[in-house]
């Protein structure tokens, strides 16, 4: 299951609609301090189901709608939609005749979520079991976040067992 | 289960002490269970020499040994058993122009098998990938996207919908 | 003593108030004393807002940003109390081109009050020292030290004895 | 007071005696991974009294002896000296007629200390009470170790008082 691209409105820094497509083998990802570059990390992590506000740099989980800027007001709602590439491999049954499969998290502003898959709402628990099954994200391996590298020679050896846990 | 865990531990060891030398151009590490009869609860203990040094306490390696120890072992977890997408954020940080060369290079053989997403301020790091998004704040607060496909002479890619 | 806290504090602040704007070319930071009532026991709450963005938790700020806000936190302090000597080890590996030059060009003036030593990977950085010591290991494992003065055309400096 | 030179021989990676010369302006110390960048650092906070090993990156205090390498067995002490010149500035009256101090900082494998103030035996605590004198090395704003300038950002507002205790 290939991620064919990733969509963000109104989470974190990126107030306007924005598309971006992921292709094989390798993409950069560049511009200046503080441009918006990890919160296309954590915008990937939340619409996989990320439940830590902590773990997504807030304080409280609205802090990913976009509060607004010197020139604009805050938004009421925080959307990210990935979009998969049905590529064969570890496909959950339900979606095994999709050519792509779509996830979207939203957030409101009153502390409602929503969550759809291939544009029908659908339940959290719905969102885990469908990467549970691909086997997307929920390995600790496949992202590494920003200063975290270091964290695995320094950590005690019990917390390095996650990682190797993650793969058997 | 015990087994897979054990067949997993001893698979990526392996991979371990072969990608440790090629990043560092030498040198040895492994992996070592601290009760190896009780693997499910032991906790994993990290041994790393670089080439032409003494093994010491890993603490005593410098930022970028440890970085790339580290580096060394998620690619080596990664070989074993590959996700979908592998995404890097600023992992080539405190490395110099040599170890980021070798990083880059183990990136470019890893890519064939999964997608790899770089975020970098890395000028050597930033010729490997096959498109670029550029990340803009033009207007302060708000990020754009621009992006441009380097395989397909640097046309650019549809971004904002 | 409490007074001598209280106004090192506000010294020390309105230093800060100073020094973020021109690290960060523009916005605004401040320190806050989280129980004014009880100075000596309270925590000090740290307040960054970037040119152009809305005042959030420092938690959001990015990887650069923070290390460029802690940046203008040590200088505002050292401006106020400055020490014989400042070391900073790799303190720009995560900062951007133009945080960087915004960066060096403090550190110049701040080296007339006291000696600045940097280490850096960083080629801009390299190019604002008075004299640079190249650290080398051509025998593997042992550290040699190797100097240039930079102000006086290049000649070598003396290092191992 | 500043520091005119330092001197390092069997302080970790610093097998063979190395004198380091620091004059006014900025000094940069520049080299690939692992070369002995940050050594440097440890050498002059351990010759300043630093009593933890951890602080060092070691298990133990004669982590910081050379433990040898490929081509060479290890040494059996580690030895750093500080020298600084006296402009006059917060020094101690009993040294106000040296026109340099130094501070020599000595380990040996068998756990064995000496400190020596200008080449003469002295204690630990007329180490401390020297730089206590003159403000250096007291100041933890002084020295940023590596990794450790986003610590400043994330840690608790207790923490971030102690900084500002150090410059009043
Ligand atoms: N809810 C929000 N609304 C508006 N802006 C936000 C929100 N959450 C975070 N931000 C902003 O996003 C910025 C951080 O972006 P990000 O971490 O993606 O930067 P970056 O490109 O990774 O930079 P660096 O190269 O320094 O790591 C911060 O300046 C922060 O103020
Ligand atoms: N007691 C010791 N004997 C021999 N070598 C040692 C000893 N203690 C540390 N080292 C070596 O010193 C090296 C670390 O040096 P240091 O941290 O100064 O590197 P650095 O130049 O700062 O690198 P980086 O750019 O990655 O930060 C390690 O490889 C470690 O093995
Ligand atoms: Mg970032
Ligand atoms: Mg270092």
């Amino acid at each position: 299951m290939r991620i064919k691209r990733l969509e963000i409105h109104g989470f974190k820094s990126f107030a306007d609609r924005t598309v971006i497509h992921f292709g094989d083998g390798i993409t950069g990802v560049v511009g200046p301090n503080g441009c918006g570059k990890s919160n296309i990390v954590d915008a990937l992590r939340w619409a996989m189901g990320e439940q830590s506000a902590k773990h997504l740099r807030g304080a409280g989980m609205d802090d990913v709608i976009f509060a607004g800027s010197e020139s604009r007001g805050p938004l009421g709602m925080a959307e990210v939609t990935i979009t998969f590439k049905n590529d064969g491999s570890m496909v959950p049954p339900e979606y095994r005749d999709c050519s792509e499969i779509s996830v979207t998290r939203r957030l409101f502003r009153d502390g409602t979520s929503e969550y759809l898959i291939n544009r029908t709402r659908a339940r959290l628990k719905d969102v885990f079991d469908l990467f549970l099954g691909t086997g997307i994200g929920t390995k600790s391996y496949s992202i590494i976040e920003q200063g975290r590298i270091g964290l695995i020679v320094t950590s005690k050896p019990e917390d390095r067992r996650s990682l190797i846990e993650d793969a058997a | 289960s015990r087994e897979r865990y054990v067949e997993t531990f001893h698979l990526v060891n392996e991979k371990f002490q072969l990608v440790f030398p090629r990043l560092f151009k030498g040198g040895q590490a492994s992996l070592v269970l601290t009760d190896p009869s009780n693997p499910l609860e032991s906790g994993v203990e990290l041994l790393a020499q670089p080439p032409g040094k003494k093994l010491q306490s890993v603490t005593l390696l410098s930022g970028g040994e440890k970085a790339l120890t580290a580096v060394a072992l998620i690619f080596g977890i990664f070989l074993i058993k590959p996700t979908p997408f592998c995404l890097l954020d600023e992992v080539d940080a405190p490395l110099d122009d040599a170890n980021v060369g070798r990083y880059n290079e183990m990136v470019k053989d890893m890519a064939q098998i999964s997608q790899f997403i770089l975020i970098t301020h890395n000028k050597r790091t930033m010729e490997i990938p096959d498109r670029i998004y550029g990340i803009t704040m033009e207007e302060p607060g708000i990020s754009r996207v621009v992006g441009v496909d380097l395989k397909d002479t640097e046309k650019p890619l549809r971004v904002a919908s």
